[in-house]
């Protein structure tokens, strides 16, 4: 009857997943392997690409700043579409048993704290050696592209794929990531919530990988590696926020990445 | 916490739409 519970926890964070998050690991692997026909992905391969790619870019919300700058309004809209997936991210952790019925003072922590990792690890499936699908899988962009930015923006990135291409070699499957996230969400400072989600995970890598030792140790590390990766991104951040006099930072970034680390 | 995380807070509490945001 145990293991039952877990399995319906587990069904029902993958419900929620799939509502929330469209682009799944699934779709996502489609793409980058050239599997979706005449749809694949427009291509930023270097600054003259930019503006042409840009019709594909429907973010809603965009974040309406007077400039006729295309590196500007791309790093805005990027920017948008972070704050629409922490609200994503949000209404799936909400939906995880038991989340809503904490304080909400500790909602906020668990949130504020988690979001970054979540939002990486999601992004993890969307990246191969060579790039990274961006707006919702309409747009490829290289690495090579994001590698020959100037300074502090080329040092962005590349952490963020150097793990994701690890991570990737993990082979999880969208159910995984499913509990795999809500675990990241609730590791904050609660105690006992995680317990059930991480059993549950634990036993569904099991099941979903019999042939894979120590899976979940293996998962469970890249905690880890990822609270290193959000901490080098918040300073990064706020090395910007320093440098570039002209950079606007989304209100819901900032709060997120105020005092963090 | 309140005060410094608003925007958290408004959608912890509501499924504010993205143009909200």
């Amino acid at each position: 009857p145990e293991a039952a519970d877990l399995r319906s926890l587990a069904k029902l964070l993958l419900e929620s997943y799939l509502k929330y998050f469209p682009l799944t690991k699934a779709k996502a692997r489609a793409i980058l392997s050239g599997k979706t026909g005449d749809n694949a992905p427009f291509v930023y391969h270097d600054m003259k690409s930019l503006p042409e790619g840009e019709r594909f870019i429907n973010c809603v919300g965009l974040v309406q700043e007077p400039t006729d700058e295309v590196q500007l309004r791309f790093f805005y809209s990027c920017q948008s579409r972070s704050a629409e997936a922490v609200r994503e991210v949000t209404e799936f952790a909400k939906s995880i048993p038991g989340f809503v019925g904490l304080d909400l003072n500790d909602q906020v922590t668990l949130l504020k704290y988690g979001v970054i990792e979540v939002l990486i690890i999601m992004w993890a499936p969307l990246m191969n050696k060579d790039g990274t699908l961006i707006s919702y899988g309409q747009i490829f962009m290289t690495r090579e592209f994001l590698k020959s930015l100037r300074k502090p923006f080329c040092d962005m990135m590349e952490p963020k794929f150097e793990f994701s291409v690890k991570f990737n070699t993990l082979e999880l499957y969208d159910s995984d990531m499913a509990l795999f996230l809500a675990v990241i969400i609730l590791s904050g400072a609660i105690e006992e919530l995680p317990e059930t989600v991480s059993t549950s995970l634990e036993l569904q890598l099991k099941l979903n990988h019999p042939d894979s030792l120590q899976l979940f140790a293996k998962v469970l590390q890249k905690m880890t590696d990822l609270r290193q990766i959000v901490t080098d991104h918040v300073h990064l951040i706020q090395l910007l926020k320093k440098t570039e006099v002209d950079m606007c930072l989304h209100p819901l970034l900032q709060e997120i990445m105020r005092d963090l680390y | 916490l309140k005060e410094k995380h608003k925007i958290l807070h408004r959608l912890l509490q509501n499924s504010t739409s993205p143009v909200e945001l």
